[in-house]
């Protein structure tokens, strides 16, 4: 039992056809100083272009449950599950960080909603949810990531190429080796639907999830 | 920390997006382990826009749609269940993909609870890094698990077996304890399965008819390498 390496896992990683993603979605990523090292992506956005789009979500049943969880409940009980964008930062969890941590998820969420009525010309409230990913109980940058959200950090990177979305699965990751992404075709009501999806983590990984409002673990 | 994101273009409404995407996560997200951890941040999202659909057509609903709910459904589970794969894949240092597989179960909470402390099993880890057979620590979490029915376990009707991945030359399980009974060593056809990235843990516990999966992964020496200095 000598300590052996860890087995390469990037092939698990390919390229997918454009034409295999989703219509009526715009995601984009960009550095915002989340993470140390220059140039390594650490914020990602999601936004949907069709004004009626549902979301929906399961969330950690952990008693300590981060800002961002706390902040995409409260938007999707307040929206009646009718959001369509999706804010992410890695590097920090803003997790255990109080009231400011709160302060900080609710930025994130304003500024993505307001790149969304920009992008779409329209208006509404708050429709965006908020996930992060990284350090506990540290606070977010928060100035550097709502710049480059409204900033030409995110705006000039946006798109629905498979080099975009997996510019948003690198975004999600933190000691992941590969950038998580798929995407798949399926028939329903003799249409053909598209579904892709994105997944990031590699430790502290035993999920225990529930819709929002089930009790704590 | 687990993050994922799902965006469809067919149209669901909230309601029944929620309730699908809860019955997807239950039975692929809720059903891997790297490390026995929960998570404060842990978060799956689905977003379902309705753009593959025409202007004025319904969006799917579970009363009003039943049958096009179901299919989407079982659609967005089984998409579920290959994101949550490759979580376990990437686990921080594993070298091996586990499906643990528990069967013959009073009900699926059983069945899934079972599953989950043999996944969660760190000595039972070890030795699936260390490519060693010990099916002793798989029945020890076996026993040691509190069934949600409340059923107990009957050491007496319980069986224990290795399934080698689809790529194996040879496909055939190996039989290591039936109804509590030993079954011979075979130390060698042992290190055939163990020896592969992928395998399956079979248990039996013949107390009914319900089933699990879980996922888990080996606990290797790269993994406290990794963990022992993650802040900085």
């Amino acid at each position: 039992n000598m300590p052996r390496p860890t087995p390469s896992k990037t092939h698990l990683h390919q390229p997918i056809p454009d034409s295999h993603f989703p219509q009526g979605y715009i995601v984009s990523s960009t550095h915002a100083g989340v993470k140390k090292k220059a140039g390594v992506l650490d914020l990602g956005i999601l936004l949907s272009t069709t004004p009626q789009t549902s979301g929906a979500a399961c969330f950690t049943r952990n008693a300590f449950k981060a800002a961002p969880v706390q902040v995409s409940a409260e938007v999707l009980k307040s929206s009646e599950g009718r959001v369509r964008s999706l804010v992410v930062n890695s590097g920090c969890a803003n997790a255990v960080t109080g009231s400011k941590g709160l302060k900080d998820a609710w930025a994130m969420a304003a500024s993505t909603d307001a790149l969304g009525r920009e992008l779409t010309q329209s208006g509404g409230g708050y429709e965006t949810l908020v996930m992060s990913t990284g350090v506990i109980g540290q606070h977010l940058p928060i100035e550097k990531i709502t710049n480059a959200i409204s900033g030409e950090g995110i705006k000039s990177n946006l798109g629905l190429s498979f080099g975009h979305w997996e510019g948003l699965a690198r975004a999600f990751m933190t000691t992941d080796t590969f950038p998580k992404l798929r995407a798949r075709k399926f028939s329903v009501r003799g249409k053909e639907v598209k579904i892709t999806g994105i997944d990031k983590g590699a430790g502290m990984i035993h999920p225990n999830m529930g819709p929002p409002g089930l009790p704590h673990a | 920390t687990l993050l994922g994101v799902i965006a469809t273009d067919a149209g669901v409404t909230p309601r029944s997006l929620q309730s699908a995407l809860t019955y997807a996560v239950d039975r692929s997200f809720n059903s891997i382990s790297v490390d026995g951890d929960m998570s404060t941040n842990d978060t799956v999202i689905a977003f379902a826009n309705g753009a593959a659909f025409g202007d004025n057509e319904p969006e799917i609903d579970e009363e009003t749609h039943p049958e096009e709910y179901l299919q989407f459904r079982d659609e967005l589970t089984s998409f579920a269940t290959e994101l949550a794969s490759l979580v376990v894949r990437d686990g921080e240092g594993a070298t091996k993909f586990v499906t643990v597989t528990v069967e013959g179960a009073p009900t699926y909470e059983d069945a899934h609870k079972v599953a989950s402390t043999i996944s969660t099993s760190a000595l039972v880890k070890c030795a699936l890094y260390g490519e060693d057979a010990n099916w002793g620590r798989i029945l020890c979490a076996v026993g040691y698990t509190s069934l949600p029915s409340g059923t107990p376990i009957d050491p007496t009707r319980v069986s224990v077996s290795f399934v080698p991945d689809q790529g194996s030359p040879n496909r055939s399980p190996l039989q290591l304890l039936t109804n509590g009974e030993p079954e011979p060593a075979d130390e060698e056809r042992a290190s055939e399965i163990l020896e592969r990235e992928d395998l399956e843990i079979r248990v039996q516990l013949g107390l009914g008819k319900e089933s699990a999966n879980y996922y888990t992964c080996d606990f290797s020496h790269e993994y406290v390498t990794i963990n022992g200095d993650y802040r900085s």
